[in-house]
C-alpha cells in the first residue's frame, strides 16, 4: 500500500541543513496497525506528512496507494488526498469558528457527492462513537482540548479513507475516551479494511498495533512485528 | 496560597448555559506539587484558567497568593499574571513567527527589570535544562510538536513565577523528556518553592505529585493525599 525507497528529508533553513529523515526504506501493507514512536523530534510527525502526501520528500522514492508522489503537482496531491487519505493532525487543525458538527462535515461535502441526509446520519454516527454528539453545535473554541481532538478524530474518519494518518490522537485523552477511539479505529479496520499509521508516545497505542517502526534522529532504528493475544 | 469557595463557572451559549465548574471548594498551600484529574470535558483547563487569572468565576470566592481575584479589573489582572505566575498552555500559545530563544525570553522582556545580558543567561539555562538548546533560533512553525512543548514549558519558568499553571505540560513528550521536566519542576519547587498545579491524563505526573483533585462533570469528587516515599 505504502512503499518508501531510500527516503530523505531536509529543511534548508538559510544556510543551515536540518536532516530530519536520513534514507528511510520501509513497506506498509492493507490494513494494518502501524506505530512510528521515538523520541521528541526524531521525525514521527515528518514520515506521517510523508505518508500523508502533505509533503514531498528530498529525495527517495515513495510509492502511496500504487501511484509516484513525486509525480503529482500540488492540485494533484490535494486531489488524492481528499480522495484516499484521513488526517488527525498534532495541533488537530480544526477550523475554531465553525461548530463541531461543521468541522466533521467538511471533508464529506468537499471530496464526494453524498445527499445531505446521508451526510449528516455519518457525521452524527462517528459524533456518537467519539461521545461528542452532545457538543456537536459548539464553536471549536467552546470546547475542551480531549474535546477537540475528539472532533479531529471524528473528521478524518467521514470519508471512510483507505489511509488514516493518526499523529498523537490520544495525546489529550484520558483512558476510557483514548480506548474508545481505539476500538473505534479496530472495528474500522476490520469492516472496511482502512489502514492506520501512528506517530505516537502512548503505550496505550503502541500495545494495540501490529508493527512498530522506531524512528532516532531521522533514522529507522528498529522494526517490531507484534505477536497478536 | 490559593483558596477558593463555592466557585462555579458558567458559559452562556445563545439560551444555552453550560455549568463548566460546580460548587468547587478547595485550598492549596505553597511549594506543593498538585494535579487535577479526570475525564476529557470534565472542567480541569476551565478550573487552571481560573487559577491563573485568566478568567472569572461565575460566583463564589477564589483568592490566589491573598489577592481577591473579583477585585481585580482587566489590566491588573494582566499585571498581577506577568508578576506571580506562569503558563504552559493546552495548545502552547507560542508565537510562531519568533524564534524558539525569542519566545521563552518574552515574559522576562515584559515584566522584570532584568540586564539583557543576565536576560540572556536565564534563557539558556532553561533551553538547556529542557533539552532545546540546539533549537534556540529556529523559528516555532519549524519545530515539532513535542519541541513547542518543551519550549512552552522553558517560557513558562523564566520568570521564577510563584506559582505555575501546566496544563497537559507532557502530552506530546516521549518518557525521556517527560522526566526531565518532571525533575526541572521538582528541582525549582525545591530551589525556589514554586507551586505547580497540573492538570493531566499522564500517570507519570500523577505519580509524582503531593496532592490529586479527581473532577468529573465540573464537581470535585475526590482529594487525595499521596503518600511520599
Ligand atoms: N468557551 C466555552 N463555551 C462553552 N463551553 C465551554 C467553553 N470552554 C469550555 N467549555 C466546556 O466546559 C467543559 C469543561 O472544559 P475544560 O476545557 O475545562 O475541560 P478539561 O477537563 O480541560 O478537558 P480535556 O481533558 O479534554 O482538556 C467542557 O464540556 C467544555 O466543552
Ligand atoms: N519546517 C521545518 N524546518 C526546519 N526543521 C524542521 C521543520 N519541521 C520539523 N523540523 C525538524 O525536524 C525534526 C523532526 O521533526 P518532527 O516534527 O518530525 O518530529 P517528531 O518525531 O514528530 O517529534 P514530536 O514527538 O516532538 O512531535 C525536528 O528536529 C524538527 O525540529
Ligand atoms: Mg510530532
Ligand atoms: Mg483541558
Amino acid at each position: 500500500l505504502i512503499s518508501c525507497k531510500e527516503i530523505s528529508k531536509i529543511y534548508k533553513m538559510g544556510e543551515v541543513k536540518i536532516k530530519a529523515l536520513n534514507n528511510i526504506s520501509l513497506e506498509i501493507s492493507k490494513s494494518q496497525f502501524i506505530s512510528f514512536i521515538g523520541p521528541s523530534g526524531s521525525g514521527k510527525t515528518t514520515m506521517l506528512n510523508l505518508f500523508g502526501v502533505l509533503d514531498k520528500p528530498t529525495s527517495g522514492i515513495l510509492k502511496v496507494i500504487d501511484t509516484d508522489i513525486s509525480k503529482l503537482n500540488y492540485v494533484e496531491r490535494a486531489k488524492f488526498r481528499g480522495e484516499h487519505l484521513g488526517f488527525i493532525f498534532q495541533n488537530f487543525n480544526l477550523i475554531p469558528v465553525l461548530t463541531v458538527f461543521e468541522n466533521v462535515e467538511y471533508p464529506l461535502i468537499m471530496v464526494k457527492s453524498i445527499p445531505p441526509k446521508e451526510r449528516k446520519e455519518k457525521v452524527l454516527s462517528l459524533l456518537d462513537e467519539v461521545g461528542m454528539l452532545d457538543q456537536k453545535d459548539k464553536l471549536i473554541n467552546q470546547i475542551s482540548g480531549g474535546q477537540k481532538q475528539r472532533a479531529a478524530i471524528a473528521r478524518a474518519l467521514t470519508t471512510d479513507p483507505k489511509i488514516v494518518l493518526a499523529d498523537e490522537p490520544t495525546a489529550n485523552l484520558d483512558h476510557k475516551s483514548a480506548f474508545k477511539v481505539m476500538s473505534l479505529m479496530r472495528k474500522l479496520s476490520h469492516e472496511i479494511g482502512t489502514t492506520f499509521i501512528f506517530s505516537t508516545h502512548d503505550p496505550k497505542i503502541v500495545q494495540e498495533v501490529d508493527i512498530i517502526y522506531t524512528i532516532e534522529d531521522g533514522v529507522l532504528v528498529n522494526r517490531e512485528k507484534r505477536s497478536k493475544k
